[in-house]
């Protein structure tokens, strides 16, 4: 038996809009400690990695791990049923042939339930080497949002280079070629910083596409943090207050 | 040119 409720339930709702451009059908893996997933576009290129920990529910229940596949595309019709102000609750029996979905608004008194069927996913699981990171930028997520946004009517692939002194995001297309850079900056206000914790420096390109679907994310927290190391693929992470955090992967685009 | 690379590339299965 699986029973979670979360008081926020606004936040489901984010996350579910910020993953269901990117994967189709997901496995939701279920255990006693938390909720999470692990699914790859179907590209192969990019990889959306969710964990939730049970400490951020108001009540979270999970007898034995279990698997819940779920289309995406269903779960986010069934979400646009819920108001913002609603509390949401996971329901799933062992063996399960749907997943219950509450919503309920204490203030109106108003419930919604959906009984989600789940489907059976044969997708396999990625291991990720645990990697020390050479560059971790900090960036405001808004800014990163329109930094991302502005460029890719510029071009394509944007180039990521990161040093002790900035992070420059380039680009170089049809119309011309620039950059953006920006400085570390840990000034009084929070919400202005940049922080640069930079050991090695790294120069990759990537999608600009897929920062941008990324980016959907950043409703859900005041900063984005990018991870590079000049072997490696990008992560692009958003941390959820007291609930978990969300990570995308994106493999660099590469020579010839 | 650049191309894109996969992360089948990068991570292996389990």
């Amino acid at each position: 038996m699986f029973e979670a409720k979360l008081t926020e339930g606004l936040i489901l709702k984010k996350i579910v809009e910020s993953i269901k451009d990117i994967v189709t059908d997901v496995n939701i893996d279920i255990s006693p400690s938390g909720i999470s997933l692990q699914a790859m576009d179907s590209s192969h290129v990019a990889l959306v990695s969710l964990n939730l920990s049970m400490d951020g529910f108001e009540h979270y229940r999970a007898d034995t791990n279990m698997v819940l596949g779920v289309s995406i595309a269903n779960l986010a019709k069934v979400m646009k049923l819920a108001d913002n102000n609603d509390q949401i609750t996971l329901q799933a029996d062992q063996e399960a042939t749907h997943l219950k979905i509450i919503f309920e608004n204490p203030k109106t008194e108003r419930t919604t339930e959906f009984n989600l069927n789940l489907i059976t996913i044969d997708s396999e699981h990625l291991a990720i080497p645990e990697t020390e990171y050479s560059s971790v930028v900090t960036i405001n997520s808004g800014e990163f949002s329109k930094i991302c946004k502005e460029l890719f009517s510029l071009s394509e692939t944007v180039q990521i280079t990161t040093n002790t002194d900035y992070v420059q995001f380039s680009v170089e297309g049809e119309v011309g070629s620039g950059q953006v850079r920006l400085g570390h900056n840990d000034s009084e206000k929070k919400e202005d910083q940049t922080i640069l914790e930079v050991s090695e420096s790294v120069q990759q390109q990537f999608a600009i596409r897929y920062l941008n679907m990324f980016n959907k994310a950043s409703t859900l927290s005041s900063f984005t943090r990018l991870c590079l190391h000049q072997e490696q693929p990008l992560v692009v992470e958003f941390k959820i207050d007291n609930l978990g955090v969300l990570k995308y992967f994106l493999a660099p685009k590469i020579s010839d | 040119a650049k191309g894109q690379s996969s992360l089948a590339a990068f991570f292996t299965k389990k």
